[in-house]
């Protein structure tokens, strides 16, 4: 697994 | 935030509110299915989890405590409603779902970013949403009722992806390290189905007059 994007979209 | 990013959440958002109007006012869920909307409920729950430990913006948790109590709401006018439920295209919308939930939920154990239980679920809900339209695609297939409401339904729903792809297009070229390519794929996959979705709409209308594409 690679690094978890943010997750601020909908 | 851009403006395809805020674009689409807007159409997506409208998408729900005409959806909600057009069973209020016409009380009747004719051609809707209410596999889909069950699926965009599990999708938007398993997503969302993180309200209650990450905060982004406030509006991104109104946005997202919307989609969850509307979807939420019209499963309940199409179970409950004394009136709606009864105009359920029940024996149409047959499509078997977990055709869709269980390759989803083996895909987000194998690819994610994280094998932890919110980042699965959440990965669940990507892949999940990429492919929930498919009851109401079979559905509209089945039943021939492309009404001009649901139409404009399946229309918004359709920018909203085109929209979120130019959006990633757009962070992609100006946020120096940005990618995400779960989302990427799923979505790219969605937009595939929501044209699929769009060549049937003209597809009909050629065919018959009366049925109209959304303006």
């Amino acid at each position: 697994p690679d690094q978890t994007p943010p997750k601020d979209e909908l | 935030m851009n403006i395809f990013r805020f674009a689409g959440d807007m159409t997506h958002l409208c998408s729900i509110v005409v959806l909600l109007l057009k069973i209020e006012a016409t009380k009747s869920c004719a051609g809707v299915s209410l596999r889909t909307q069950e699926l965009y409920a599990v999708v938007f729950v398993s997503r969302y989890l993180d309200l209650f430990f990450t905060f982004i913006s406030v509006y991104n948790t109104v946005m997202k405590v919307f989609f969850i109590t509307s979807s939420f709401c019209i499963i309940w006018y199409m179970r409950h409603h004394r009136i709606v439920s009864q105009t359920y295209d029940r024996e149409q919308d047959t499509f078997r779902v977990a055709f869709l939930v269980v390759p989803c939920i083996f895909l987000a154990l194998l690819v994610n970013h994280e094998f932890s239980m919110v980042e699965v679920l959440w990965t669940f809900s990507i892949y999940l949403e990429s492919v929930a339209i498919l009851p109401q695609l079979i559905l509209l297939q089945r039943t021939f009722n492309v009404d001009t409401l649901t139409s404009n339904y399946v229309f918004l729903l359709g920018a909203y992806r085109a929209l979120y792809i130019l959006n990633w297009l757009y962070r992609y070229f100006t946020e120096p390290g940005y990618s995400q390519w779960i989302v990427w794929s799923s979505g790219t996959l969605q937009t595939a189905i929501y044209c699929d979705f769009f060549y049937y709409y003209v597809v009909s209308w050629r065919k018959n007059e009366r049925l109209s594409l959304p303006s």
